[in-house]
């Protein structure tokens, strides 16, 4: 890596968009996203913290974004499309310092499957590597390499090589630990929405969480994934919400075929850690986020041909596989790799349970809890009886929502 | 032998040499011309920079890495910290 010789004597940097592409097929709101995503990912390496502003009320912000043409008030003009891509100015006291500018004759593209146009979230990533004092790197894997090398994957999951993040944290240091010792990306303020990218976007407007009614939920290796349409959210050991913003389940789950729009259950495979998706009358194996094989039929685990899951589970008592369906369930031998016989019976042995519920997942203290609409019923762990004061809000205990006002609360479920 | 490179391929790499910090800016009031040698040397650290092959030359991997996209700043920096101190 290579220093430019200066730094920022703050550690908090305030950025704004203050002009957008004109005729990018990129939103506003994407490019906003994708800024905020470039931010972070230096953020995440080092004691930084990026605040986005809204009007230019009294003082600029530290690093003022624009899309400019050819010459443009500053030393590098831009030459159209091709040629130079963008530049950004090193820390300093002077009101240019940090600014970064895009050319905006550049075809600016993001999640590009044809390769076409020049991906917005890989050259932001690099300019403000030169906001934050960075300048041109040799290193092969090193985003500061001068020359552009295309796509840089999800802006979600995108980390620094090793080279820039060195480079960073010898100007600020690293980013203070957890107590997992991992870094941790915290959501901007005001949240911004995830971006868009051009297969997937057209017309799934983003659900809200405190609604409840999700398609599935599953405990996966600690974490409560929560699945709604072509969404989901995942909830940490710690209780804290990776991000309030969910992210795409195609983007996450590769291998998922795109006509796949609901998870209708999830869970994860005791005795060998896979995670298996359900949706209609098949369901999908996954190795970690990859795709195993393709779809299989529900047969497999037991199920009449043609018939559908409402919830599963693996229940750690007996290491068997649940699988819900309306008011009756069927049991899956994981060990014998065959379904249990006398199935299906009736969800009642389950006491207090709802039917259909939306999905059933066993968490980390070894509780299993049935989830339905926006309520949740609680089985301690051993017990096949609910406990008393089920069911509860599931908003403000798993999803950081406000408690629900103060009306009609939902109505019990008569006990079996 | 490699084809000897034409002159619109030394023009550009003198250019672009120049512009991204391998080469000295020219002076403002005097013409300037490149010598062989510092030429040479200044393509050889843009190919290591690059990844490329140190062959001092403009062969067709080195013209057609300067044809890539790229960011606006200068690799080197070196030479423009060297003007400003000048200038003062």
């Amino acid at each position: 890596y290579a220093l430019s010789g200066s730094m920022w004597k703050k550690r908090t940097l305030t950025w704004r968009v203050r002009s957008f592409p004109q005729s990018s097929q990129l939103s506003q709101e994407t490019v906003r996203v994708l800024m905020s995503y470039a931010l972070m990912a230096w953020g995440m390496e080092s004691g930084l913290t990026f605040h986005e502003v809204d009007s230019p009320q009294g003082q600029e912000p530290d690093i003022l974004i624009d899309f400019a043409r050819a010459f443009h008030q500053d030393s590098y003009p831009f030459d159209g499309l091709g040629g130079t891509l963008a530049h950004a100015f090193f820390p300093g006291e002077h009101p240019i310092s940090g600014d970064t500018h895009f050319d905006d004759e550049e075809t600016w593209t993001f999640g590009s499957k044809d390769g076409e146009g020049t991906d917005l979230f890989a050259v932001a990533v690099h300019e403000f590597g030169h906001a934050l004092g960075l300048g041109h790197s040799s290193a092969p894997n090193s985003i500061m390499r001068p020359f552009y090398q295309g796509p840089v994957g999800d802006p979600d999951k995108y980390r620094l090589s090793q080279d820039d993040r060195d480079g960073l944290q010898q100007l600020y240091g690293k980013a203070p630990q957890t107590p997992y010792d991992k870094p941790t990306r915290k959501p901007l303020a005001p949240p911004p929405q995830p971006p868009a990218s051009p297969t997937h976007s057209p017309s799934f407007p983003i659900p809200d969480r405190c609604e409840g009614n999700f398609d599935a939920i599953a405990n996966i290796r600690g974490e409560t994934f929560f699945f709604k349409g072509p969404w989901f959210w995942r909830l940490q050991p710690s209780g804290q919400l990776v991000s309030p913003r969910p992210a795409r389940l195609h983007r996450f789950w590769e291998g998922l075929p795109a006509q796949v729009r609901v998870v209708q259950a999830a869970y994860a495979r005791h005795r060998d850690g896979r995670i298996l998706l359900f949706s209609g009358p098949q369901f999908w194996v996954f190795q970690d986020r990859q795709l195993e094989g393709g779809a299989r039929p529900l047969t497999e685990l037991g199920l009449p041909p043609g018939e559908e899951v409402d919830a599963v589970f693996s229940w750690p008592q007996n290491g068997k596989t649940y699988l819900v369906r309306g008011r009756q369930y069927w049991r899956y031998d994981e060990a014998a790799a065959r379904p249990d016989p006398g199935y299906p019976r009736d969800l009642s042995l389950w006491e207090g349970a709802p039917p259909s519920p939306d999905d059933v997942t066993v968490s980390n203290a070894g509780d299993t809890y049935f989830f339905k609409g926006a309520h949740y019923w609680r089985f301690p762990k051993n017990s096949i009886k609910t406990e008393p004061d089920a069911p509860q809000p599931m908003g403000p205990n798993w999803l950081d929502c406000p408690a629900p006002s103060s009306g009609p609360r939902a109505p019990r479920l008569p006990k079996a | 032998r490699a084809p000897k490179p034409s002159a619109q391929d030394v023009s550009l790499g003198v250019d672009w040499l120049t512009r991204y910090g391998y080469l000295p800016p020219p002076h403002p009031a005097q013409a300037q011309l490149q010598s062989p040698e510092k030429l040479r040397d200044a393509i050889k650290v843009m190919q290591r920079f690059a990844g490329l092959p140190e062959t001092g030359r403009m062969d067709p991997g080195t013209v057609a890495t300067m044809h890539k996209p790229r960011c606006s700043l200068p690799d080197v920096l070196g030479v423009a910290g060297l003007v400003r101190r000048r200038r003062r």
